[in-house]
């Protein structure tokens, strides 16, 4: 795992609460809102079961700790988006918050329903998107959700022993952690 | 940051056609090495300003020239990237490049997304 220049976190008393909500005006159409409200929830839950962190939706989007939104193009914060595929999306390291995702992309909760050759997973681009903003960096091992890769119609939404490591000794564990648990999932998820 | 061009002449559209010609059109820096001219390497030369690993003000990378810098660059990538490590644009490292990917620099860090809030 590799942390950002200067290894920042949020800098609160653990265990901590962290507020996230959606831009009222930077979402997609084609996914309902409650489609990707329980996305995030699922995304957030995975870093909330090994760091004693807490995260709750918050109706008060100028307020949250996390916003997330959907942009197209230029969107003024210097990093462009680049259309379909390409770059997905990317995010602040702490304690900015902001979590951006590429509106241009082919976005799918169930590649069941979603057809298209280029559809992204939402839940897996969440979750490492969820890890920069926790102050996690890109990390070489493959396996890793902070690998900084993910190719179209594939899943990689549970956290790897890399990216465990490298956010609780950021944060700390989570008292309800256990190893052997996580690697349960995580073997079953990546045989 | 101006956005690469690299980035810039992907896809516009989702068709599968569109897809395969993009992989299709990359296929031509396979296997390029130090000393090889490719028409087109710009592009690679500017994802790696992008994502961190090209960062000399002095260096162009506006031509299509496989140099020194542009191996280095390579290097570091694979070796950043848990990739084996040949310097030159092999099979697994083009498609590592080609990818969909997270904005976030691998190398270094962009002063817009590593911001502190204030």
């Amino acid at each position: 795992y590799v942390y950002f220049p200067g290894k920042p976190r949020w800098a609160r008393r653990i265990p901590m609460t962290l507020t996230y909500g959606f831009s009222p005006d930077y979402m997609i159409r084609y996914l309902s809102l409650s489609d990707i409200r329980k996305t995030f929830k699922g995304a957030f839950s995975k870093w909330e079961s090994v760091i004693p962190v807490r995260f709750v939706e918050t109706d008060d989007y100028g307020f949250a700790d996390i916003k997330i939104g959907f942009y197209a193009g230029d969107h003024g914060d210097g990093e462009p988006f680049d259309g379909v595929l390409g770059i997905l999306g990317h995010s602040f390291s702490p304690e900015s918050g902001k979590l951006h995702l590429d509106a241009a992309e082919m976005w799918a909760v169930d590649f069941q329903v979603e057809k298209s050759k280029v559809a992204i997973d939402l839940e897996s681009v969440a979750v490492h998107e969820i890890g920069h903003l926790l102050g996690l960096a890109h990390s070489p091992v493959k396996g890793a959700v902070m690998y900084p890769s993910l190719k179209p119609r594939v899943k990689k939404v549970d956290l790897s022993l890399d990216d465990i490591q490298g956010v609780q000794s950021l944060y700390g564990t989570n008292p309800n952690f256990t190893f052997s648990s996580s690697l349960e999932s995580d073997t079953s998820a990546n045989p | 940051r101006p956005e690469p061009e690299f980035a810039s002449n992907q896809l516009t559209e989702t068709t599968p056609s569109n897809y395969y010609y993009y992989y299709y059109y990359h296929n031509r820096f396979l296997n390029s090495r130090r000393g090889s001219h490719v028409s087109g390497l710009s592009e690679i030369k500017k994802y790696f300003h992008y994502f961190g690993y090209l960062t000399s003000q002095d260096y162009d990378v506006s031509d299509d020239m496989f140099d020194a810098p542009l191996e280095s660059a390579v290097i570091y990538y694979q070796s950043k990237l848990g990739l084996q490590v040949t310097g030159k644009l092999d099979f697994d490292t083009l498609s590592q490049i080609l990818a969909p990917r997270c904005g976030v620099p691998d190398a270094g860090s962009s002063p817009a997304l590593h911001a502190t809030k204030n």
